[in-house]
């Protein structure tokens, strides 16, 4: 109370997502989202955690990609050096 | 599974450990022996050899640290990353770190330090992460009973990649001819992977073979699973019969097949997700068709989730936990549906369950279906 506004939750989402896939996809930012055409970045990444990890490729932060991201892990990468 | 680009893992097979320093979570005894065991875990499909050093450099040093620990990779505190391993090479190579903010244990009661160990050692030894959620290096924690845990297929294929197969002199090197299985034994406290019906019949599965009892009377046929079926995998572990499409689904951690009479359908083998078990989900340990229901029952561990044939969807309200529907029963192992009552198999117990009544009606023993 008060509850978070869903646009507070999708933030937190994103900046989850975006450390997550630092840590594990080798994603590199420079905190600045592109603004060309097509797939960013991060939704690239998005949608090669969600390929890796076997769920619906979709390059949204949908419920099942976020249960998956908050489960406990090893530190190991998943692609990338 | 998947291996470093160019690291083709140890160049020799007798390895080296050293265990630096202690969780105090755990009496130093346990982390010895979940530390051993997770080394047996590929010792057991390789020619590698572990052997434990206290007072020099080893290859594959083992310590517990919390947040930064001169390395690259600080700890993030409890839950998120548990633990993490070097491929192998000199130095840092090899070594396996373990965040000390975690809550370590033997059993399930946090995190289990041989099924983490077990994982972390297979970087260790060169492997990457595997995309197959049944394998033990896909990359989250999931937790199995150490007693039963068994080495999936997608990492002993990854090892073995790098190492070969174990070789032991009583062991022949000749590919193993499918040879008739030993008899049957009818011990009443026989235990079963997974158990169902099939036109008719009783199939009771165990490891590599299957029972099959065609008729009350008849006496019970022994089976190696493979010679049935080539393509499915050994050591199944649940399946059930719906009969109204004809249909046996076979399931072994997050996959599984589907038998129509004897033939395996084509898409087969599918994901158990597309039936609406979330990610954490990993294994099924017993399923059944409940005619009385018209529900398909699913069980996992202490809690079971209820299918709908005709919607093919789960149904709401799901997970429950065991106990609260089938009173006396924690958990199932292996489950099947005859003439209105759900049979249902936990260690060396057989349960009669009504259904219809919701409790608990006989209590038999394991092998009273088989006529040896």
């Amino acid at each position: 109370f008060p509850a978070k506004a869903p646009e507070a939750n999708k933030e937190t989402d994103a900046k989850f997502a975006e450390e997550y896939l630092k840590k594990y996809y080798n994603l590199q930012t420079n905190g600045r989202q592109s603004r060309k055409k097509g797939d960013g970045p991060l939704i690239t990444k998005i949608k090669e955690m969600q390929q890796f990890l076997g769920l619906k490729v979709t390059g949204i932060l949908d419920s099942d990609t976020m249960e998956v991201m908050h489960q406990p892990r090893c530190g190991f990468v998943d692609a990338g050096e | 599974f998947s291996t470093f680009p160019g690291n083709r893992g140890w160049s020799k097979r007798e390895l080296t450990y050293r265990i630096i320093n202690y969780t105090p979570d755990m009496p130093r005894s346990e982390v010895d022996h979940a530390i051993q065991r997770a080394f047996r875990v590929w010792s057991d499909v390789t020619p590698l050899t572990f052997t434990r050093v206290y007072d020099v450099t080893s290859d594959i040093e083992i310590s517990f640290a919390a947040q930064v620990h001169n390395d690259f990779y600080p700890f993030d505190g409890p839950h998120g990353t548990l633990a993490h391993a070097f491929a192998p090479s000199s130095g840092i190579g090899g070594d396996a770190h373990f965040d000390e903010d975690e809550t370590w244990t033997s059993g399930s009661n946090g995190y289990n330090l041989f099924i983490v160990a077990a994982h972390e050692f297979g970087h260790s030894l060169g492997l990457l992460h595997s995309n197959d959620p049944s394998a033990l290096m896909y990359p989250t924690y999931h937790y199995t009973e150490p007693s039963e845990f068994r080495l999936p297929e997608d990492d002993v294929n990854g090892i073995q990649s790098l190492y070969g197969a174990r070789i032991t002199p009583e062991e022949p090197t000749v590919p193993e001819q499918p040879s008739d299985p030993s008899t049957p034994s009818c011990q009443p406290n026989i235990t079963f992977d997974a158990v169902t019906t099939l036109r008719g019949e009783i199939l009771f599965f165990k490891d590599k073979t299957f029972l099959r009892q065609i008729s009350q009377n008849s006496v019970v046929e022994h089976h190696l699973i493979k010679v049935f079926w080539p393509s499915l995998p050994n050591h199944i572990q649940a399946a059930y019969e719906f009969q109204d499409r004809d249909e046996v689904l076979v399931f072994k951690g997050a996959k599984y097949w589907v038998i129509n009479g004897y033939e395996i359908t084509k898409d087969s083998p599918k994901s158990i997700y597309d039936l609406g078990f979330p990610r954490s989900v990993r294994r099924i340990d017993a399923a059944v068709h409940d005619e009385n229901s018209r529900k398909t029952y699913f069980f996992v561990e202490d809690k079971y989730w209820s299918y709908d044939e005709q919607q093919q969807r789960m149904d709401s309200g799901f997970p429950k936990k065991i106990v609260d529907n089938f009173p006396g029963l924690t958990k199932i192992r292996a489950a099947f549906e005859k003439d209105g009552f759900l049979y249902l198999f936990d260690g060396d117990r057989q349960y009669e369950f009504s259904t219809a009544k919701k409790r608990v009606t006989r209590l038999l023993k394991n092998n009273s279906w088989i006529k040896c």
